[in-house]
C-alpha cells in the first residue's frame, strides 16, 4: 500500500501557502484512481510528496510499511527508481536527445543493453502514436508529441506504481485514449495508477475518486473501506 | 482581416515533415474562431506563422492588406508587437519575475508609467482568479496558475488580434470558464480571437471552427461566404 497520514505541506510567504493541510490518503496495491481539483488546489504537491520527490512539513509517507519519509536520499533514490514511474504536468524532457532516447533513458536502471532500451522505446512511442516521431527532437515535437513522450518514458520501465499529473492535458481525443489504455493496461497487469486530470470524463471512468480542495483531500467514490 | 494563402511549411528530415500542406484562411476583423485536429496536425505551426513568429516555406499571410511574410524583422516586430496577443501553448514566463512583473511586461510598450502597467496586470492577474498569488515567481506556482498567468499577460494589452494556443489545457471547469470569459470580453470589445482547443465544448461554442488534419486545412461551421 501507498499511505500519507496527516501529510501538511506548508510554503513560507505573507501569508504562508497551505499547499497540504493534514492529508491522509491510503492506497491498496493495484487500485486506479482519479485526483480531481480546481488548479492550485494541491494536486502537483500531492503527487510528488506520494512520489518521495518532495518531502512533507509534517506528516509521514509510507509505501509498504516503511516509513519512507525518513529514509535518508540514497535509499529513498533506490525505491523512487525501481517502483514509481511519474509522468510530470511539465514533461521535463531531455532537450538534446531524440524521443527515442529520452524514452530508452527510462530503462538505464533496468540491467538492459542499449539495443534492448531502444527497442522497447520504440515500442512503447508507437504505443502512443509517436512510431513516425522517434528522431525527432523535443523542439522538432508538437506539444501533444511531447507529453507522449513523457508518458511513454515514465512507463517504459512497467513501474508497479504509476503517477500520472495531466497526462492527456494537451491531447485530443484520439491521442488521450492511447496514453489512458496503456495506463489501463498497465493497471490490467497490476500496477498501482493514480492520475490527475480535469477532464471529467476521464475521472469518471476510474473506479476510485478523490478530490483535493484547498490543499484538503475529500474522498468522492469508490474507496475501500 | 488576417489572410494566409497558399501557405507550407516543410520540416527538412527523412522523410520531410509537411506541418502545414497549402492552407488559405481569411479571418474577418472582430472574428472569434476554434482551431481543432488531432495532435500533430500542424495547428500550433499555423498559429506561429499568423502571429508572425515563423515564416511560411511557401506562400503569404497578409494583416489588413500588407504582405507580411515580405516585411523585415525590424516591421515585422512592430506591427506584431502592437497588434498580436499570443498566448504559448509553453507558456514561456520569465522565471526570475513575480506574476505581477511577467503580465505587467506585457505592458512595456504602451507608453504607460511602472505604476500603471502593475496596477493593470493585478487587475489582469484578478480576472483570471490570481489575485492571491501576484508576488510568486513561476516555480512557485501550480500548472494551471502558470498557464492564467501567460493568458493574462498576452491579454493585458488589449491587443486587436489574439492567438490562443490551448489556453484552458491545464485548467479545471472554474479556471477554465474565466480564462473563456476574459476571451468574450474582448471578442465583444472588437478583437478578433484564434483559440486553438482540443476541449470539444469550446470548440463548440464558438461562432466558427475550423479543423487541421496532416497539415491541411478543412472548414467545420460558420465561415462566412
Ligand atoms: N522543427 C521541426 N522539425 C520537424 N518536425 C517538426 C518540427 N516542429 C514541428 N514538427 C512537426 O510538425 C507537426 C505539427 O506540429 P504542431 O506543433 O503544429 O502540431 P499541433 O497541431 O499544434 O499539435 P498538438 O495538438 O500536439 O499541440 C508535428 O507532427 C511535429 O512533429
Ligand atoms: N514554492 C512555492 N511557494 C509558494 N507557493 C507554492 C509553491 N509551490 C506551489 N505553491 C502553491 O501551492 C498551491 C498548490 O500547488 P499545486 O501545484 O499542488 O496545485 P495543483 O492542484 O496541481 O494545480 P493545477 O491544477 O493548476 O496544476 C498553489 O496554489 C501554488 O501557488
Ligand atoms: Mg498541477
Ligand atoms: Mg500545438
Amino acid at each position: 500500500a501507498l499511505e500519507l497520514i496527516d501529510v501538511s505541506k506548508v510554503y513560507p510567504g505573507s501569508p504562508p501557502v497551505h499547499a497540504l493541510d493534514h492529508v491522509s490518503l491510503r492506497v491498496e496495491h493495484g487500485e486506479l484512481l482519479a485526483i480531481v481539483g480546481p488548479s492550485g488546489s494541491g494536486k502537483s504537491t500531492m503527487l510528488h510528496v506520494m512520489g518521495t520527490l518532495d518531502r512533507p512539513t509534517e506528516g509521514s509517507l509510507h509505501i509498504d510499511g516503511i516509513e519512507v519519509s525518513r529514509l535518508g536520499d540514497r535509499k529513498l533514490s533506490a525505491v523512487r527508481s525501481q517502483r514509481i514511474g511519474f509522468v510530470f504536468q511539465q514533461f521535463f524532457l531531455l532537450q538534446g536527445a531524440s524521443a527515442l532516447d529520452n524514452v530508452a533513458n527510462g530503462l538505464l536502471y533496468s540491467g538492459t543493453s542499449k539495443r534492448t532500451r531502444r527497442r522497447r522505446a520504440a515500442e512503447q512511442l508507437d504505443r502512443v502514436g509517436l512510431g513516425h516521431r522517434l528522431h525527432h527532437l523535443p523542439n522538432e515535437l508538437s506539444g501533444g508529441e511531447r507529453q507522449r513522450v513523457a508518458v511513454a518514458r515514465a512507463l517504459v520501465n512497467d513501474p508497479s506504481i504509476v503517477l500520472a499529473d495531466e497526462p492527456t492535458g494537451n491531447l485530443d481525443s484520439r491521442s488521450s485514449a492511447a496514453v489512458m489504455d496503456l495506463l489501463h493496461t498497465l493497471h490490467q497487469e497490476g500496477s498501482t495508477i493514480l492520475v490527475i486530470t480535469h477532464e471529467h470524463a476521464i475521472a469518471e471512468s476510474l473506479p476510485r475518486q478523490v478530490e483535493m480542495i484547498d490543499g484538503r483531500l475529500v474522498e468522492l467514490v469508490g474507496a475501500s473501506q
